[in-house]
């Protein structure tokens, strides 16, 4: 009770007055703060080019700036000696806990989105965004299929002059496993590992935009021929999941590199529990 | 190896553009759904062969014994460890020892965590499963917290942890 942030030996991690999360860290100067916001899909007759609709193949908002959740939420801490978590609840359909566990160097979200509401007829695709102080010049890296990390460049393509019309999808990558930032002046590196493929983006120096989860209600005319309007029980989808964020100097980037592709395979392959029933009376030894 | 196959025939449709990127009908990814689900029950019929005769091969009293997985751990439900005592048998499928996180979803109550290769007790702490975990569509069961503990895995092996409930009610203070 009267606690107000969680804490390890490589973070600390608290609710700021908006309801956002602030990760510190301890032994780098790099800061991050967490949110959720959304962006309203495009709808239209699919056909003219403007008139496309968001939809299964495209992502296409109708503007470019996201929607905010109006109030901060609420929040729960609990703390023991093995994990440290702050359960969040940034509105009835979307929320969080936020964990770090006790000698472990990345910091986990495990979200929860859904069902979207769409009573208001809007389709809606929900992203999270971790804004850091690292200055990334308008580069990041995405990779390609748990491959090789591509470097990517904000309103840019290295085959051709670009001029974006639609800034926010024309800047989305397929994040398969990771999305990485990297800050030279001050040496540092900041990195996102996800527990599926995502659509991300950097928007802003320092940013890292995740979409986690999408409900519209219009086709977008590329073949499937159903809006991308999931639901299950009568509602629509509800979506858990994970990412994980690690980051450091590099100038110790051989020991960073290590963590990170260590804590890669471990979400790749992580180790499979089998419950072996137990009877209560049994003499057994087990 | 027949039952593998089902695995590998699972792979093989999951491997079509629509089902990798998700821009498949809704009545085929059901099926997608249907198909993986199958292959998956088939390919947990496989890894509980090799771990029963792992374990039977110190002793053949456990070659009989039931094994179940939980598919939706993804949403903290195990109908199998909301039971007061359960042994927990932990594959680790790297090539290299890991000290991992492991939660599995528990009722309410104080659990003790016994390492069975020396038989010590080890840390384990119980955090509440979000209301709105608990409350998410067509979830099921009485698991009300889970019960975290480090599991220390050798490459390729795996390790048995006994979880026993020792009482209830504890209530978990934020």
């Amino acid at each position: 009770t009267g606690e107000v942030s969680i804490d390890n030996e490589f973070y600390n991690v608290s609710v700021n007055k908006n309801g956002h999360i602030v990760i510190k860290w301890k032994k780098q100067n790099i800061e991050l703060t967490q949110s959720f916001h959304y962006y309203e899909g495009m709808e239209g007759n699919n056909e003219e080019f403007k008139n496309r609709s968001s939809g299964a193949y495209i992502f296409r908002p109708r503007s470019s700036s996201v929607k905010n959740f109006m109030k901060p939420g609420s929040y729960k801490i609990y703390k023991g000696p093995l994990v440290q978590e702050i359960h969040q609840y940034v509105t009835d359909w979307v929320c969080q806990v936020v964990r770090i566990y006790s000698g472990k160097q990345y910091v986990e979200f495990d979200w929860l989105v859904g069902p979207i509401p769409v009573k208001d007829k809007i389709g809606k695709e929900i992203v999270t965004r971790y804004y850091s102080n690292l200055n990334t010049s308008g580069e990041f890296y995405t990779d390609s299929n748990g491959r090789e990390m591509l470097k990517r460049k904000r309103d840019y393509r290295p085959t051709w002059n670009i001029e974006l019309e639609e800034q926010v999808s024309g800047n989305y990558y397929p994040i398969t496993s990771k999305i990485s930032l990297k800050d030279n002046e001050n040496q540092l590196k900041l990195s996102l590992l996800t527990d599926r493929a995502e659509g991300g983006t950097s928007m802003r120096d320092g940013e890292i935009e995740m979409m986690v989860h999408r409900r519209l209600l219009k086709d977008d005319a590329f073949g499937v021929g159903e809006a991308l309007n999931e639901s299950a029980f009568g509602e629509g989808l509800v979506i858990r999941g994970s990412h994980y964020i690690i980051g450091g100097s590099l100038k110790n980037l051989d020991e960073l590199a290590v963590e990170e592709k260590t804590l890669a395979r471990q979400l790749l392959l992580r180790p499979w529990p089998f419950i072996i029933p137990v009877e209560t009376n049994s003499s057994r030894p087990y | 190896e027949k039952e593998l196959e089902y695995f590998r025939e699972a792979m093989g449709v999951m491997q079509h553009h629509d089902a990798v990127t998700g821009t498949e009908k809704q009545l085929v990814a059901d099926d997608y759904a249907r198909i993986l689900y199958a292959g998956m029950q088939q390919g947990t019929n496989v890894s509980f062969q090799a771990l029963r005769k792992w374990r039977s091969s110190g002793n053949s009293e456990f070659a009989s014994e039931n094994m179940y997985t939980c598919m939706q751990l993804n949403i903290s439900m195990c109908l199998y460890t909301e039971d007061e005592n359960f042994v927990l048998a932990i594959y680790n499928p790297l090539s290299q020892k890991v000290v991992s996180p492991i939660r599995v979803p528990v009722q309410q109550g104080k659990y003790s965590v016994v390492d069975l290769t020396d038989g010590n007790e080890i840390a384990s702490q119980i955090v509440p499963i979000p209301e709105s975990v608990q409350k998410i569509p067509g979830r099921r069961g009485n698991a009300t917290d889970e019960l975290v503990f480090f599991a220390s895995l050798p490459p390729l092996g795996y390790k048995t942890y006994t979880v026993k409930r020792n009482s209830k009610n504890i209530n978990q203070q934020p």
